[in-house]
């Protein structure tokens, strides 16, 4: 049980450390087993440094970086063990448009073995998707979907029409 | 290997049914707060065996089931059906579209369906494992996890290194 | 203490209540000492619903409805004992451009007796403002203040440039 | 009463001086992640006496200090300056303008002031006193605040009315 923890921890690793190159575009990060003796009990840290930084500990970095490096975990141990499809829920609320952008081009590129769905409010993910769809509530508590075409989203990410 | 489509009825706020279709791209899901988005994520989760349920946002898994609002009574029962294009044969099941169904009702009674055949949970879970394909923490990647997996305590990182291996 | 605990209790519990009816526009709020007997030590129950929802728990509620009724119960703290000033760090993250419109709206009228500072990604809170100040980093690590034209906000956010 | 200055020198990403002059209405502050925002609330946190580290992001005090880059070394102390219009008379204290500065030394060493004159950290909680002024967690209002309000851990919860009795 060790060896296969100690195997796969070593691939997240890996994984890790390239789709932080992709998306953090230069810097530094690791992941480590505290203690080598112990892989399936000790603590596993992992420490990141954005490029030209010195970070001593994770709570140290801003709230979108900290967004950022989970989801670089996340996408880690995601293509350890892919799924056919990918769910994500917000996961780029913090993130300032630079980031966005970085984190986009990287999801699109994975895009082509993996299958996303994603829930936003921001309309450069939006315009990232290939189907649009619309979720709105006329009768309080009740929730209807409706298709979106993306021309029909305005400033106003509300202004959903059906199609 | 994709899902190819998404049915909610009665759970949580799709009283009625609704049907969302994908394709094998990106798929983007939007709306006000509060409208249902996260629901749709719940019941992926819901469909494909979740049996926490702090991960589905409730304290007992009766709170999936449509409860009601100011002009609609609570309804007796929540189904979700989720089908895969198994075309690439992924899922070692002979068939070409997977359809896997479970149902909750209020009596606390469940039911699962295999391509609309009555079968135990084991039976969904056994087909899916090792394809990757389930409610872990890295594949329906939640609206709050940032703070979870950054976590100070390091059981809850150590659990989804878990999930992963 | 227990006096004076009440007293707070419920001073809070009407200002919740009215920042609450300004923000939700209808629907329900409370917050109830679950055992008036022991008010120094009871749990202290929030409950909620929106206009039209039926609410068994918080947990039911979304991402955005959970911001909104915090900074809500935090405003009804406020105004029992109010700073002269308030700073808000990206309390505007979740919400949906609704919702957001309906938050600033109360922020200026608070505004006109408490001074505000808040941090923001999003361009309508960044219009609300009448002081906006940027911060870069050139240098890596080495945070640099400069002041910024609201007409220089293009759809980049970090199109930053001094005056 | 209002914020009229903030002035920061060697405080976590702001080595050298950084000034911010504030008018009474709504000031925005915007940047890139990670580029130093949220230090800028932290620094207003600390000068009013916040001692729990934790609420600033730390593990120890000292961390507040700049703690270099690739190109720059660390430095020895941490300073943060605010400045009150007082002309409505709400600080207890003869001055139009009041001033309150925090430093703190790698030597764990702390000192305060009160207009340039050295005081105890005593006397500026105590002229805050009763101002409705200080670190509460309703007025300076934290970037992941909605959970810990929110939060099913009730004690949290207590604590935050307290704060406000
Ligand atoms: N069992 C249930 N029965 C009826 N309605 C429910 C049930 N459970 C949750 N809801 C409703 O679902 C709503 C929340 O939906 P959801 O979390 O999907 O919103 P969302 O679209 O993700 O919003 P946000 O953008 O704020 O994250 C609640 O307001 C609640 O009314
Ligand atoms: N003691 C310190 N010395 C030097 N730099 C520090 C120190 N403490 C924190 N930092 C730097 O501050 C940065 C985080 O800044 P901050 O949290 O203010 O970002 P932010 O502008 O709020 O970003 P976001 O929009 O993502 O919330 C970290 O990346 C780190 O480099
Ligand atoms: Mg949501
Ligand atoms: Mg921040």
């Amino acid at each position: 049980a060790a060896e296969k923890f100690l195997t796969t921890f070593e691939l997240i690793r890996q994984n890790f450390k390239n789709v932080f190159k992709e998306i953090f575009e230069g810097g530094e990060a690791d992941i480590l087993l505290s203690d080598i003796n112990d892989p399936l009990e000790c603590p596993i840290e992992i420490s990141v440094s954005p490029r030209g930084k010195k970070i001593f500990s994770l709570a140290q970095l801003s709230g979108g970086e900290r967004a950022l490096i989970s989801i670089t975990l996340l996408f880690g141990m995601y293509f350890v063990k892919p799924s056919p499809f990918c769910v994500l829920d917000e996961v780029d609320a913090p993130l300032d448009d630079i980031n966005l952008q970085r984190f986009l081009k990287v999801l699109k590129k994975f895009a082509t073995n993996t299958q996303f769905i994603i829930i936003t409010h921001n309309k450069l993910t939006m315009n990232a998707g290939n189907t649009l769809y619309g979720v709105t509530m006329e009768r309080p508590g009740v929730s209807k979907l409706v298709s979106v075409r993306l021309e029909e989203i305005s400033d106003k990410d509300l202004a959903l029409t059906r199609t | 290997m994709y899902l190819s489509s998404l049915k909610l009825s009665g759970f949580k706020s799709f009283p009625e049914g609704s049907h969302l279709k994908f394709n094998g791209g990106i798929t983007v899901i939007v709306g006000p707060n509060g409208c249902g988005k996260t629901n749709i994520v719940d019941s992926i989760r819901w469909v494909l065996g979740e049996q926490r349920v702090s991960l589905l946002r409730g304290d007992k898994m009766e709170e999936v089931i449509f409860n009601g609002t100011v002009e609609m009574k609570p309804l007796g029962m929540a189904e979700v059906s989720l089908e895969f294009d198994n075309t690439g044969g992924l899922l070692a099941i002979d068939y070409d579209q997977v359809l896997i169904t479970r149902r909750l009702y209020r009596s606390g009674e469940s039911e699962y369906l295999l391509n609309k055949q009555p079968c135990r949970l084991k039976d969904i879970t056994n087909l899916i494992l090792n394809t990757g394909i389930g409610p872990h923490a890295y594949s329906v990647i939640q609206q709050n996890m940032v703070e979870a997996i950054l976590s100070e305590k390091t059981d809850d990182r150590r659990f989804l290194f878990e999930e992963a291996a």
